[in-house]
């Protein structure tokens, strides 16, 4: 779009465009068309520079670190949708923690879909971390406080906890994530560090309304981003933070270990625009 | 929601005869909000407005019909035709056993869309065999044995490229006299250059009687490119549009439809074995006007 002469109709047509096919949304696209609009601009620079401006702003005060403590059991937990891609993004997050100094272990809390157990159990083979499982079927809370357990009598500093994927519009679901929650908490004494939503940049408007649930029954304290090595833009995000300030920890950019990367929103305002 | 707001727009219209060009304008300013909130794609939505704004001017107001109902009507009209009217069975070609390949994106839901596959046409007495495809996954076979065992569909891997398994399930899938074999493969980018020549290289060898593109149903604006660059590389047969058990509109059916003219043959509604569906254009249409 930044290719264009002159802040025509057709320039706006163009911007507009390229905003929504990016997932922005109507409702944030328009009102920043108008702020555009009513600043009268001249020159095609002050518009990037605006644009650039009101977005990075919108990730302003929020805190896109992971909160952990070295000397205190770390609990984060994986919830989202089906397929967004949790379980990977533990492995990756076993991974990238071990590489900081940490020592964490994996809970195996998706009982249910098939495979779910091999599949972390190969994830913590690759990142060298533990995975504690029970068989399929079992209960997810349970198998959590048998991970708490195991970090406690051999001193692990972070527990991740990898739940089944689940629509959000199913109430009985959203309520099992709640009481892996509470469980924590209650063999802990003190709450979740993180409860991170993971969100494929693929998908559109309904995760806004999957983040709306995810939150209202969860402690959710951010958001980590998948997929974004496609051609999605992942434009949902800055409704998302504005809505919700709710802060993008980090994305993934791939399918291998080293994949997970720490949100830069100047990078990914700028993959954005293009 | 639409029919509410549009209703709201045609309260202030006494005119009978045909509807004015303002009229339907604001009409159609409400329309286009309905379906980008719903994940149709941009320019999708600007050639169906294109189309409906053509018919609206044209057709002159029917007697009992308010002017926004005509409105709604035509658009109705035009997503059913878009989605394609006619529903499409599978296709099983001449030989035997058929193959069936599932496509598409990582997390789509192929693997799981693959055995209620297996499962519908096991009910429909086929004798079927499920291929574990994917030879990338951490542990893609452990899930569709145990997925296999459940609906007492045998899976087969034998081999260690995706091309050497599916040479050897055609083998073994002739001598048990199997009439389909249902081949599972790794999810991709569709701008993985190097997956998507493995992809062309399968069709190419095997020329499956269907290859069907599963689409994650809550995708949005990117569905376009998706589907733009899966049609041009591989014979896209059919679309499967999964995950609409949830409340995401579907608009993407819309988007994939406008790109490859290919029905949609099923979609998901769950994560059961039976959680899938025959493709209805008109319950579609309503769900993605909200
Ligand atoms: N290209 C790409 N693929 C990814 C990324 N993250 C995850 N995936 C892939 O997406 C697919 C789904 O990932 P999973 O980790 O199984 O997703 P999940 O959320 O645990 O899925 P469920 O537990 O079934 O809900 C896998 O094929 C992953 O390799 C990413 O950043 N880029
Ligand atoms: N709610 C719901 N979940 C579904 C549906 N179809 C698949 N899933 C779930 O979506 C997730 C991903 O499904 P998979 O079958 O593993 O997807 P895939 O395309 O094989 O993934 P990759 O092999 O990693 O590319 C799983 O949690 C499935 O149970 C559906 O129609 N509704
Ligand atoms: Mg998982
Ligand atoms: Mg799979």
């Amino acid at each position: 779009i930044f290719k264009i002469n002159k802040l025509d109709d057709n320039f706006y047509e163009e911007l507009e465009a390229h905003l929504l096919q990016g997932d922005l949304g109507l409702e944030l696209t328009e009102e920043i068309i108008r702020e555009i609009k009513n600043k009268k601009f001249s020159q095609l620079l002050e518009v990037r520079i605006f644009l650039k401006e009101y977005l990075c702003a919108l990730f302003s005060g929020l805190n896109n670190n992971l909160n952990l403590h070295p000397e205190i059991i770390n609990v984060i937990i994986f919830s989202g949708v089906n397929g967004t891609g949790k379980t990977s993004s533990i492995g990756k997050m076993a991974y990238y923690l071990k590489s900081l100094g940490y020592s964490p272990v994996i809970s195996a809390s998706d009982t249910f879909r098939a495979g779910a157990i091999e599949q972390i159990k190969i994830w913590g083979e690759r990142a060298g971390v533990e995975v504690i499982a029970q068989k399929e079927g079992s209960d997810p809370a349970s198998v959590a406080y048998n991970s708490l357990e195991f970090a406690k009598a051999r001193g692990k500093n972070v527990v991740l906890i990898d739940t089944a994927g689940r629509m959000h519009t199913k109430t009985n679901l959203i309520e099992e994530l709640r009481k892996i929650e509470r469980v924590v908490e209650k063999n802990l004494g003190y709450p979740v560090i993180e409860n991170l939503l993971v969100i494929d940049a693929t998908l559109g408007q309904n995760v806004i309304k999957q983040v709306e649930i995810f939150k209202d029954a969860l402690n959710l304290t951010g958001i980590i981003l998948t997929k974004l090595d496609g051609t999605a833009k992942g434009g949902v995000i800055f409704n998302l933070v504005k809505r919700f300030s709710l802060p993008v920890k980090f994305v993934s950019i791939g399918e291998s270990i080293e994949d997970l990367k720490i949100f830069q929103p100047e990078e990914f305002i700028d993959n954005f625009l293009i | 929601n639409l029919t509410e707001r549009l209703q709201n727009i045609f309260k202030r219209l006494r005119n009978r005869g045909l509807l004015s060009e303002k009229d339907v304008e604001e009409a159609l300013r409400e329309i286009r909000q309905a379906l980008l909130e719903a994940d149709v794609h941009y320019k999708v939505v600007k050639d169906l407005l294109n189309k409906v704004k053509e018919k609206s001017l044209k057709e002159e107001v029917l007697k009992n019909v308010s002017p926004f109902q005509q409105v709604l009507k035509i658009l109705y009209e035009e997503l059913v035709e878009l989605l394609g009217k006619e529903r499409v069975g599978l296709n099983f070609g001449k030989k035997k056993p058929a193959l069936i390949f599932l496509v598409g994106l990582q997390g789509s839901g192929k693997t799981t869309t693959c055995v209620k596959l297996a499962y519908k046409l096991s009910q429909e007495q086929r004798r079927v065999m499920l291929v574990a495809g994917d030879t990338f996954r951490p542990a893609a076979v452990e899930q569709l044995k145990i997925l296999g065992e459940k609906i007492k569909v045998p899976v087969i891997q034998e081999g260690s490229s995706s091309k050497e398994i599916i040479d050897n399930a055609l083998k073994i899938g002739k001598e048990r006299l199997m009439d389909v074999l249902i081949v599972d493969t790794t999810g991709r980018l569709h701008i993985d250059e190097e997956m998507m020549k493995e992809l062309e290289d399968l069709t190419n060898t095997f020329s499956p009687s269907e290859v069907l593109l599963v689409l994650d149903g809550m995708t949005g604006q990117d569905a376009i490119n998706i589907a733009e660059k899966f049609k041009q590389r591989i014979p896209i047969t059919g679309i499967i549009l999964t995950k609409l058990d949830g409340d995401a509109r579907g608009g993407a059916a819309l988007s994939v439809r406008a790109v490859t003219g290919k029905p949609i043959k099923f979609i998901g509604v769950g994560e059961k074995v039976f959680d899938l569906e025959y493709f209805y254009p008109d319950r579609l249409a309503g769900r993605i006007l909200g």
